[in-house]
């Protein structure tokens, strides 16, 4: 059965700890700061105060027999990068580490992190999408050019089925599902018809949407 | 032409400043820091040193033309709440507040924030699932029980073709698209043939995906 371990309860380091504890993993949640450590004694299958950039502490902590650890501290950069270092030091298996910039993230690929992330810039870029166009709920880059988002159907869509619309013959776009109040309909059908409040899920070429976008909705 | 300002330039919001002057719009990013904002100083339309608590200050920087600012405040919960009061006493349409838990989302949601964002939450969340479930390289939620996902092939389907798979008919759920070296094939024929390294998107509900993960990948 698969360990994890957390270290650093922020906002995201909570988070995964959280999840991961929800979905019925043995997670051990590990900080320097007591209130946070007290919070998730209920969460987390172990809770301990620690200083991460501590080698024996992490020995101690039975770190070695984890197969997954997330590092999520945040402002304290030297702190993340020691940690990291010495997580593969100890033969970690997989680590995943926050990292503040992209100079941070640079010496984490050079010391070995098997994975960087960028939560607050990642989510940046996701909600200024969904900024810039009013109709789209979300937007999920699948690599430079297409993405998959969220779009509310409006008036000038409602009443009418997918063949109808022909979005993917007019726009090169494929409406993958629809939600509908609570549901979700995947793979609907040419003859489904949309309804003004539905969300279509549309994949498509980021030019290819932004047309659609202008024209339909 | 639609305008925006972004209140706090951390990672977050700093980040949403960039790729919306990199989509071409204009921003008028504000900080306390003076660091922060020289850094915006050649990236936003216009880069003010100012505290957004102030006003005055609000006023004076015009900030009640702009369609849509977006309060990137961090752990200052008290200055993030106030600066979102003031907006909306101010007339701005549109505000979106980065939330830091939920009693600052409710706060924020009784004074009128129209859009309350938890990026590090939501990232958490995102992340842990990829972590959980190793082939998932991605995970968007759709509702409760149904996901986007992004599954790496593998040699169980390398050369197999969709038809022979049959994903749609053994588990419910839909490849909307492969990526594959740097292309993206958007609706997928039934006839094609399933290479060791693409990475499939898979949308369905979450049990079938988990099961076919289980079964396919
Ligand atoms: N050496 C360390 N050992 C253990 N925990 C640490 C260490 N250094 C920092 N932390 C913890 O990491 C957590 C996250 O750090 P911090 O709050 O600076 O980051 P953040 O990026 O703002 O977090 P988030 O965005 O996830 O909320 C804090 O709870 C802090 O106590
Ligand atoms: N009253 C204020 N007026 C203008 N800017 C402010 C004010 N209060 C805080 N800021 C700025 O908001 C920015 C983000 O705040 P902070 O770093 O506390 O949040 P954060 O949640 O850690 O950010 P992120 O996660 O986006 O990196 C900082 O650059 C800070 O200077």
């Amino acid at each position: 059965k698969k360990e994890f371990a957390v270290i650093g309860l922020g906002r995201f380091g909570g988070s995964i700890c959280r999840e991961l504890s929800k979905e019925g993993m043995e997670v051990l949640a590990i900080d320097l700061d007591e209130d946070k450590v007290n919070e998730y004694k209920e969460i987390a299958a172990h809770a301990v105060i620690a200083d991460s950039t501590d080698e024996n502490v992490l020995k101690e902590l039975g770190v070695r027999n984890i197969d997954h650890v997330i590092v999520a501290i945040g402002d304290n950069i030297q702190a993340s990068i020691l940690t990291a270092l010495m997580l593969k030091e100890l033969g970690i298996k997989t680590i995943t580490v926050k990292a503040q910039n992209d100079y941070h993230e640079k010496v984490l690929n050079k010391i070995g992190a098997d994975h960087v992330v960028h939560p607050e810039r990642d989510m940046g870029k996701r909600i200024a999408h969904n900024i810039i166009s009013n109709n789209i709920l979300d937007y999920i880059e699948l690599s430079d050019d297409h993405s998959v988002v969220e779009v509310k159907a409006g008036s000038k869509m409602g009443g009418k089925t997918l063949v109808d619309l022909d979005i993917r013959a007019h726009y090169g776009c494929n409406v993958v599902a629809i939600k509908r109040d609570r549901d979700v309909i995947v793979s609907p059908l040419a003859t489904e018809e949309i309804e003004q409040s539905d969300v279509l899920i549309v994949i498509g070429a980021d030019k290819d949407i932004s047309r659609f976008e202008k024209n339909l909705v």
